[in-house]
């Protein structure tokens, strides 16, 4: 999760409450939004006495998590009012054993409200696609239009060199259901974003086999990628024609 | 051409 996000925002808090850990923050220049959770089921066991903010800059924790073995397990321990967060890692057989402390910081970030929304479109695509398309159509443009219809959804793009589109229809893998396309329309859509942003969210890609991507009209696009217990979403504000 | 929305101008703080 960090590797997946670090490019995009990089002081964050990580607010630890009964129901597991959850992050919010907003990119440098508050076009994109990152909200992610990890339920208490990610983890064995999951203590929390007190809500609490873990103020934490993520180029300093991938310094450390690049120490752990891929198998460790990690045990991550705040006290109750904490200046660090001690980060333990131990190999599978135990023969190993390495701890680190990080130094934490107070981060004053407002909290955004994310409305419940009812989506027009909702495409589930396998996420290696997503992120050929972004990648792909990122070389010829700055930005990507996405048009969902009853007939499949496209992404369209032009640039200085000349133009591209790829076209997805729904599609079912009966014998593996996040290599499926599927869509689910209420009303037609069509928005254009900036792929540099697309294709810093497909940095996420090796967390799930599908991502979901959910649009309304003139609402910004919402990116989910699940995990075994939680999720990893991205907002993107759209851009608008002058 | 088109302009960059904010996403802070969608959803509100809390």
């Amino acid at each position: 999760v960090v590797e997946a996000i670090k490019d995009l925002v990089q002081d964050c808090n990580f607010d630890c409450n009964d129901d597991g850990i959850q992050l919010q923050a907003m990119d440098n220049s508050h076009v994109a939004l990152v909200s992610m959770k990890l339920s208490t089921g990610a983890f064995s066991p999951f203590r929390c006495d007190r809500n609490i903010a873990l103020g934490i800059n993520l180029n300093s924790l991938m310094k450390v998590l690049r120490a752990a073995g891929n198998d460790d397990i990690l045990t991550l321990k705040a006290e109750d009012q904490p200046d660090s967060l001690n980060l333990v890692f131990e190999s599978p057989g135990q023969d190993r054993m390495s701890e680190y402390d990080i130094k934490l910081m107070d981060i004053d970030q407002e909290h955004l409200g994310i409305p419940e929304t009812e989506y027009a479109a909702t495409i589930s695509l396998p996420s290696a696609e997503f992120q050929r398309i972004c990648r792909d159509l990122s070389a010829l443009s700055e930005s990507v239009s996405i048009e969902a219809s009853k007939d499949g959804v496209k992404f369209s793009c032009s640039g200085d060199i000349g133009n591209g589109s790829v076209t997805l229809r729904p599609h079912t893998n009966v014998e593996d259901e996040s290599k499926s396309t599927s869509i689910a329309l209420t009303e037609p859509v069509n928005l254009t974003f900036s792929l540099k942003y697309l294709v810093n969210f497909c940095k996420a890609s090796s967390l799930s086999g599908s991502v979901q991507l959910c649009l309304s009209n003139e609402v910004p696009l919402l990116v989910e990628f699940k995990m075994g217990a939680g999720y990893l979403r991205f907002y993107l504000a759209p851009k608008i024609g002058d | 051409m088109s302009s960059q929305r904010s996403i802070s101008s969608f959803f509100a703080p809390v």
